[in-house]
Order: C-alpha cells, then structure tokens, then sequence
C-alpha cells in the first residue's frame, strides 16, 4: 500500500505563517 | 633514471654533485695590486700548473696588512673544505668567515695564526667534543720550503666528533652551510729586515669544495626564471633548498632525507573534494606520526578532515565512491513532515513528526490522516 503524500493546499497556515514555506 | 627514486618508483636520498663551488664566481676584493697579471679573477679561474694566473694585492708598507676576499656562491652549499693556492707566502695570520644569509651577517669559520690568543682571542687546537663541534678553531699556519706554491686546505669536518654520521648531525649541518666565504688575510710573515718592509698577498686558486644544499631532496642545481640558482627538487618539496613541502603535500612535517628514510612529503588524503590542507601537529602525534593532515574547503558538500563524510543536510550515496563528486545527496527532509533539516548520514532518513514517516517524512503513516495543522500534520484517525 503507497500511503498518499501531505498535500501543502491542506494545511491551515493562518496562526503559523512563520513556518510556511515559500512554495506552498 | 632519477637518481632520487629507485627503479620501483619509491623515494630515496639524492645529493647534486660535489663541485668547486667557487669555479667563475666573481671575488670582491679590498686590494688589488692594479696589474693585469693580477686580476682578481685569477683566483677563481682555471687552476692550469702549466700556466698559473695570480691575483696580487697592493704592496703594503705600513699597518694594517688586512685584505679581504669575499666569494658569494649565491645559494647555500654544504662545503667541506676552502683552499688557497698562494703565488706568494704564506701569511702569518689569516681568518675564514662565512655568511648563511647572503652576507648579511658573518661568523668565523676557522682562524690561522702564529699567535691565536693575541690575534683572534682565540686558543690554539682548542678540543673539540660534541659540545662545542660548531666553533671556529685557531690553527698554527703551516708554511712549506716551497714558498712559492704553498697550499692551504682548510676541512670543515676534520675533527668533528659528528663528521662520520653527518646526515644525522643538525649541528653539523648546520656548520657546513655558508652562501658567502670571506678570506680576511691580517697578517703577512714579517721579513726579518725591517728596514724596509714591503708585504703583499697573491693568490692562484680560491676553492670552494662541497654541494649544492638541497637537504637530500635533489640531485642537482639549476638557474631559475631569474637566473638564480635553486635545487630542482623531488619528493614533493619546493623552496631554494627544497626546505618545505610542495603546497597540499602537509601530511607530515618537512623533513630532511637521509640514507635509510627519504622523508618525502607526502599529499593530503582529501578524497578528491579539497585542494588546499594544513598541518596539524596534535592530530599527527595521535595518529602514531603517521598522518596530520587537515583538508580546507571541503567541496562537493562533503566535511572532515579528510572530506570523508558529508556535511550536515546531506547524506551518504553508497553506490556510489566517496572520492565521487555526487557521493553526497542532499536530505530534502519534507518542510512540515520533518523536525528538522538533516537527515542521517548514512541512511538519509529525517527525523520525522509524530505520525508522519517516509524517507523524508512526507506521508502520513498507517492509522494516521492529513489534519490542516502545520504543527501536527497528521493525526491519528479516530
């Protein structure tokens, strides 16, 4: 079984837009 | 065949040639009786029985009688002996200088005098032990029944306790380096008439025998592109006496060759990924004096001090060599599945958040889903 990927448009970046990556 | 590596290739001690060192070299000379026939370059020319050539100095009537012969052989020899052919008597009291640092400074050599202690403050035949093996000593001049073709040798390891294991002997080494000689005749053999005195100095042939120092790293001398003399060193040497190793042969500490060891040095093992490394002497101690080497500027994203592991954020690509310029890769650990930005070093693997896994951490694990909290990317399904 291939587990799925973490898809960056899923996550909530509002209180942590310090630890958001450039490209996402 | 070079003469400094035997015929498998491995180093071995070389020394140039032993040569009059003084042969051509221009002398300075502080009297010079003025004549063709008593030119100075007489002294340093061919040396022909048949037919000898002088160089006269002015005829001195009063004191000082000193003249001064200075030869530059413009570079350091290790000299074994210094000799005047005289075309005149010998004179009573003499003294042989030499400089290591191209006549900026002098020490005595040796001294000749019927009376040391009051012309050079200097004992007769002092005893020579280990102790005091690089001091000058004061000799009785010799004089033959030949006055006219009277010799003067002077052996700069005669007597020496050192001279039979003189490649291991520092201070005897160091005795013997001169790049200048200088001849200070102070004292010509007074005649018994003094109604009348006349003296004067002449010299046939100035020898300057030994070998062109190049520390048992070369086996001869050439001109450089400035027309000066060096050593046209081996064993990963370089310098005008091969007196340091060549840039990136730090491994080990410069050392001159001897008979058993050539001491060559030896390059730095920086698997490909530096150019550049210094000498450490701890790191050399600890490794049993075998290696000390430290590589600089580690490429290829690699670190150590022989560029042997990869740097933090990057791992071991174990297909492929160490020596490889991709042998590192780098971690590319996931921006929120992973603690961190490094990985191990061997496997790769990042250190991954709670219920996340995956080389670089980008999946969430089994029983676990996607959650929209960057802290926790994935939480356990209920």
């Amino acid at each position: 079984e291939v587990l799925p990927t973490l898809d960056m448009a899923l996550f909530d970046w509002t209180d942590y837009e310090d630890m958001r990556p450039e490209d996402s | 065949t070079d003469p400094c590596y035997s015929e498998s290739g491995s180093a071995r001690y070389c020394i140039p040639e032993f040569v009059n060192a003084a042969f051509g070299q221009e002398v300075t000379v502080s009297s010079s009786c003025g004549h063709r026939s008593c030119d100075r370059t007489h002294l340093t020319d061919l040396n022909s029985a048949q037919n000898r050539t002088c160089w006269q100095s002015e005829t001195l009537r009063t004191m000082p009688y000193n003249v001064t012969l200075t030869i530059s052989l413009g570079k350091k020899f290790e000299i074994t002996y210094v000799s005047l052919q005289f075309c005149s008597e010998k004179p009573d009291s003499m003294a042989i200088y030499k400089s290591m640092d191209y006549g900026r400074s002098w020490m005595p050599f040796q001294f000749y005098s019927s009376q040391c202690r009051r012309v050079y403050d200097c004992p007769n035949r002092a005893e020579l032990t280990k102790l005091n093996e690089q001091e000058p000593l004061c000799m009785e001049m010799l004089h033959s029944a030949d006055i006219n073709n009277a010799f003067l040798v002077f052996s700069t390891l005669e007597g020496r306790p050192s001279r039979s294991n003189f490649v291991s002997s520092p201070v005897l080494q160091d005795w013997v380096t001169v790049t200048d000689i200088r001849v200070i005749f102070n004292r010509p053999k007074m005649s018994k008439d003094m109604r009348e005195p006349a003296y004067f100095y002449a010299v046939s042939d100035f020898q300057v025998g030994g070998r062109c120092k190049c520390n048992g790293h070369a086996h001869k001398c050439t001109k450089d592109k400035e027309g000066k003399m060096v050593c046209d060193c081996k064993h990963n040497t370089e310098g005008p006496e091969c007196d340091r190793c060549k840039p990136f042969h730090y491994d080990r500490p410069w050392q001159r060759a001897t008979y058993k060891e050539a001491n060559e040095c030896l390059p730095c093992n920086c698997n490909l990924h530096a150019r550049r490394c210094r000498f450490n002497m701890e790191l050399y101690k600890l490794s049993g004096r075998k290696s000390g080497g430290v590589c600089m500027n580690c490429r290829h994203n690699t670190a150590g001090r022989h560029c042997h592991y990869c740097k933090e954020g990057y791992y071991r690509d174990m297909s492929r060599p160490i020596t490889h310029r991709k042998a590192c890769i780098a971690c590319d650990c996931h921006p929120v599945g992973a603690a961190g930005k490094t990985c191990n070093q061997t496997s790769g693997q990042c250190q991954c958040k709670d219920g996340v896994t995956g080389l670089t951490c980008n999946r969430c694990a089994k029983g676990y889903q996607q959650s929209r909290s960057p802290v926790a990317p994935c939480i356990k399904i209920p």
